[in-house]
């Protein structure tokens, strides 16, 4: 069946916000929300500390302020691991 | 401001630089000269010195980089990442890297190319991302005049942190971000713009919306980029739904986000004398489409209908508004005249021609 449009922009949202996180915020891209326990949830946890830093609400969901602040060009953060 | 994780620093004061290849986008003087500029921005606040090298290894290497060039951070096309740099240390440390599907730009198109190379030389020398909004080490990018670049003092204090001041007698000091809350806040400017209030200082602008708690802090320039910083006086037409804005002895009409074509116009052109040079403060009564201009100690009246100024003007401001003093700052609203000077403001009710209350000049932010 066809996407429905509000679960296809909840896909492309969540899409956003992964790669905005995994970018600038070091998520693990093997990051498994449903796996891990209960109480963990990685990619909300990041969330939480994207927000905190550009003083958004700090509700670990992608309210429209926070995807208006990812939407921002921005300077990237190299990976210094290697 | 924030060091990066490790506080890695560079040892030596004297730094080597060197230009690995240029965009097709812009003139090579002028990637040149944008490089040399955002050098100097941290140079002048700082012992450290800059030497350009042509044909060997630099401490700052810096290029255009497309899509993956082989740092493990590939670019990701047109806006998003912008650059990314590469924190102090030996081989790709110190290192600048552009992503070439940008729209560089000397001026305020595209990606302005100094100050984004500005922004990564902090992190060649140290700095991580600042979480103050005026910051230049803030992450996401916005637009500042070259010419009205002032190095932000968020920077200079972190950056000095870990090298020092410089040499200079006179110590710079930069741009401090306005913060609503802050009791020792005063204005360059007040205008209500379409039932919003924009509270005008340096390079920003305060935004206050009436359905919202919190107040939105924006540069000037994120709405009109050719607009310079340190609006002088500001008022809204509601009839004509213009915004005047006033500098020096200069004025700017906008429509919305758009620049009326032609200005900004000289202020003698709404019939100030050439003595006056310039606009403390002004608001627009919209019950009489009278406006009010504030100099010095005397104000002038303008017919907005006749579009000329009253006669028997500059009268005293003591005389017909009591003692408030020099005018920062003034605006209508609800019916009543808010004017601010200092970190006072008074509420001034027209009918009864009289000040009716006094507040704090950053009453209107719930803080």
């Amino acid at each position: 069946f066809p996407v429905a449009p509000e679960a296809e922009d909840e896909g492309k949202t969540l899409q956003l916000v992964e790669s905005y996180l995994q970018n600038f915020y070091n998520l693990q891209r093997d990051h498994q929300p449903l796996l891990r326990n209960k109480g963990e949830n990685p990619l909300a946890e990041k969330l939480k500390e994207m927000q905190a830093f550009f003083g958004l609400e700090v509700t670990g969901k992608p309210n429209p302020d926070t995807l208006e602040m990812m939407k921002k060009p921005r300077c990237g953060i190299p990976d210094v691991e290697q | 401001y924030v060091f990066t994780t490790g506080n890695p620093k560079w040892e030596r004061k004297n730094l080597t630089y060197r230009i690995l290849n240029y965009t097709p986008k812009m003139r090579q003087a002028d990637v040149d000269e944008a490089i040399r500029k955002a050098l100097s921005v941290w140079s002048n606040v700082t012992p450290l010195t800059f030497q350009k090298v042509e044909d060997k290894e630099a401490d700052i290497m810096i290029s255009f980089a497309y899509r993956d060039h082989r740092d493990n951070s590939p670019f990701d096309g047109p806006n998003g990442q912008l650059a990314h740099a590469f924190q102090p240390g030996d081989g790709i440390g110190g290192d600048v890297h552009l992503d070439e599907e940008e729209a560089w730009s000397k001026n305020g198109r595209g990606y302005n190319l100094f100050i984004v190379i500005a922004h990564e030389l902090g992190h060649s020398l140290g700095l991580s991302h600042s979480n103050d909004p005026g910051a230049l080490m803030y992450p996401t990018y916005s637009y500042t005049d070259p010419k009205e670049f002032l190095l932000p003092q968020d920077d200079i204090d972190g950056i000095q942190a870990i090298y020092g001041q410089s040499d200079a007698a006179l110590q710079p000091t930069g741009p401090i971000t306005p913060r609503a809350c802050d009791p020792k806040l005063t204005f360059d400017a007040i205008a209500t713009l379409r039932g919003e209030i924009i509270f005008f200082k340096g390079r920003y602008m305060l935004r206050k919306h009436p359905a919202r708690a919190e107040t939105e802090l924006n540069f000037i320039s994120l709405f009109w980029p050719k607009l310079p910083s340190g609006i002088q006086a500001a008022y809204e037409n509601v009839e004509r739904d213009e915004v005047l804005l006033f500098k020096e002895n200069k004025y700017w009409i906008l429509k919305g986000y758009d620049i009326a074509p032609g200005y900004p116009k000289k202020i003698h052109h709404l019939g100030f004398p050439k003595t006056v040079k310039r606009v403390n403060a002004a608001y627009s009564d919209e019950t009489t489409g009278k406006t009010y201009f504030f100099i010095a100690d005397r104000y002038w009246r303008y017919d907005e209908n006749k579009k000329s100024m009253d006669h028997g003007y500059p009268r005293k401001i003591v005389s017909d508004f009591g003692k408030i003093g020099r005018v920062d700052a003034a605006f209508q609203k609800d019916g009543y005249v808010y004017f601010f000077h200092g970190t006072t403001q008074f509420q001034f009710d027209p009918r009864a021609k009289r000040i009716v209350r006094q507040m704090k000049s950053i009453s209107w932010f719930n803080c």
